[in-house]
């Protein structure tokens, strides 16, 4: 989604975060 | 697995001593573990912490992150 780049929405913060925990979770044992 | 049972895990990654509330202190921990900047961490911590208090609790967290899974219509 290219509204999430640059000044990014709570929404979106919020995404990158999950996103993040989500991969983390997934990358390590 | 659910996604309560998913925001409870995630609680926890957060909440690394258990306490049952994550500040943002506990926040900018993850700081080593996630790929974000120290900004967008209290970004996050503000935006789960609806009620401003400086604690997110297990119910603030878990309500963000349905918001996340289903959108912020859900609640």
């Amino acid at each position: 989604d290219p509204n999430m780049k640059g000044g990014q929405t709570s929404e979106g913060v919020l995404a990158n975060f999950f996103n993040s925990l989500l991969t983390k979770k997934a990358g390590s044992p | 697995s659910t996604v309560l049972e998913k925001s409870q895990e995630f609680f926890q990654i957060c909440d690394i001593e258990d306490k049952g509330f994550v500040t943002r202190r506990d926040m900018q921990r993850l700081l080593e573990e996630l790929p974000l900047s120290s900004e967008e961490l209290e970004n996050v911590f503000d935006t789960l912490d609806t009620d401003g208090n400086g604690y997110l609790t297990p119910e603030e967290f878990s309500s963000g992150f349905s918001e996340f899974i289903f959108g912020p219509s859900a609640s």
